[in-house]
Parts: C-alpha cells; structure tokens; sequence
C-alpha cells in the first residue's frame, strides 16, 4: 500500500496548479523512491515530468508499485478545499480504485478525508534521451514569468537567442515587437553557460503555461540545444522536480 | 514557422 504525508497541503496545491493547465488526466507512478508522473499536452507539443522523492514527504511508505489514474481537475478540487498550512496524507491500497487523502489543521482540531475515484489510463511514457545542453541559463522564475507574459502579448512565437553575452528574448507581431535582453549578473541571480549560442522558436502560449509552476520555486533552468526540446525546469524543495519540455518551432 | 511535435524528439518506451 502507499502512504504518503506532506507536512503541508501548500506544496501538493502549487504541484497541481503546475499541472493542471497543460494536463487533464495524467498517471502517478507511486514506488518505495517516491513518486513520478509524466504527460504529453493533448496536441503532443510539451512533455511535463515530476519528480519527488521521499525526502520531500514527512512519512513515505510504499510497499509495491501503484499507478494512480488522476483526474487533475478533480484533484485540484480537492485539495482547494483544505487551508494550505493543513498536513495531507495521499493513501492508496495496492491494486487501488480510489485514492484517499487526509488533511489534518495544524492543532488537529479539524480533519478532512476525501475519496478520489481513479481512472485507468493507458498513457504513452517517452524516454528522455540525456542530452548536454548548448545553453544553460538559471534566473528567478519571477523574471521568468513576467518575460513570458509579456512577450505573448507581441506574439504567439518567441525567440529565444542565447550567446555567452546573455539571453535575448523577441516576439515580433502585429503591435510591433519586444526584445528583452540578460545578462549575467555578479551576484549570481542570473547565470549563463554557454557551449555554442543558439536561437530558437517557441510557443509562447506554452511558455506562459509553464510558468504557473513559479510558486514551487524561486529559480527556473532553462536549457536549449539545437535540434531538441526545450527544458524548462523548477526545482521542488531539494527533492524534487517539475520539468516542462518544448518542442521548438521549425521553418516550413 | 511550423510547431514541431514532442514525439519527433522522445520516442515512446
């Protein structure tokens, strides 16, 4: 059986709001090293993959393997209903058609358990080829999010072009266009490895939908190399993680 | 420009 406590239900809500705009329905893979969940978007574009390992839950138990068939609208649900500073514990038992999960008040005053009907889901899973980047870039993810939010209003493409100068962001459309520009910083909040520069084009809608996993983290990595996906990646506490990829735009 | 597919890069298991 799986058994599974985070010391606060804050950290599955941001999980699920990172989730639930590009996914509907998705499986967690549940085993004794923790959990693991991966999905294609519906028009197959990105790839999200999370990752947590025990160390991010205060009691982890997992006997043998269990898959759980999530509706994530449903999920989201559910954990709204609980205050964010409550503990949650996600149950399961082994050939499980319902997930249970638990939420206890930090004065355990209050307790609320739900049962969430799982659905059997047979999903596709694709290997990630490791792959050495040509650019890797770390910044704070609410510089992130306010580049992705602005470039889209300029364009449904973005470029991103990135030389051992900085990373340069454009959109170029109807209203005119937008660059916005960085450079490495000396205090270390904006970091740029560059192996050989490279400018691709993405998706800018996708983008902006990665970006509602700001809250996990304060840092997002984003790495680029010709001819593969983008990562776009924020770390979860120090035991986890949530990875969106994306696939570039090509010339027709 | 032409969106590219994430099954042309990641190939099922």
């Amino acid at each position: 059986m799986l058994e599974a406590r985070l010391g606060e239900t804050q950290l599955l809500k941001k999980i699920v709001d990172a989730l639930k705009e590009i996914i509907s329905l998705s499986t967690l893979d549940c085993s004794e090293t923790g959990m693991q969940l991966q999905s294609m978007d519906n028009s197959h574009v990105s790839l999200v993959s999370l990752s947590l390992q025990t160390g991010c839950f205060e009691k982890y138990r997992c006997d043998r393997n269990v898959s759980l068939g999530l509706d994530l609208k449903s999920l989201s649900k559910v954990v709204k209903s609980a205050s964010g500073d409550d503990s949650v514990t996600l149950s399961a038992a082994d050939k499980a058609d319902k997930l249970l999960l638990s939420f206890e008040s930090d004065n355990k005053s209050r307790t609320a358990d739900y049962e969430l009907k799982l659905l059997n889901l047979d999903q596709d899973h694709l290997g990630i080829p490791d792959t050495n980047y040509a650019c890797t870039v770390q910044m704070p993810s609410s510089e992130f999010a306010r580049i992705c939010r602005d470039m889209s209003m300029f364009s449904e493409t973005v470029v991103i072009s990135c030389t051992k100068q900085g990373i340069k962001f454009s959109a170029n459309g109807d209203l005119g266009s937008a660059n916005i520009k960085l450079a490495e910083t000396s205090k270390g909040d904006i970091t740029i490895d560059v192996e050989e520069p490279i400018t691709q084009s993405f998706a800018g809608r996708y983008l902006n939908t990665f970006t509602r996993a700001t809250p996990l983290s304060d840092r997002v990595k984003i790495c680029l190399a010709p001819e593969v996906p983008l990562l776009v990646e924020y770390s979860i506490e120090d035991y986890g993680y949530i990875r969106y990829y994306l696939a570039p735009k090509v010339d027709d | 420009m032409q969106q590219s597919s994430i099954t042309s890069f990641f190939k099922q298991k």
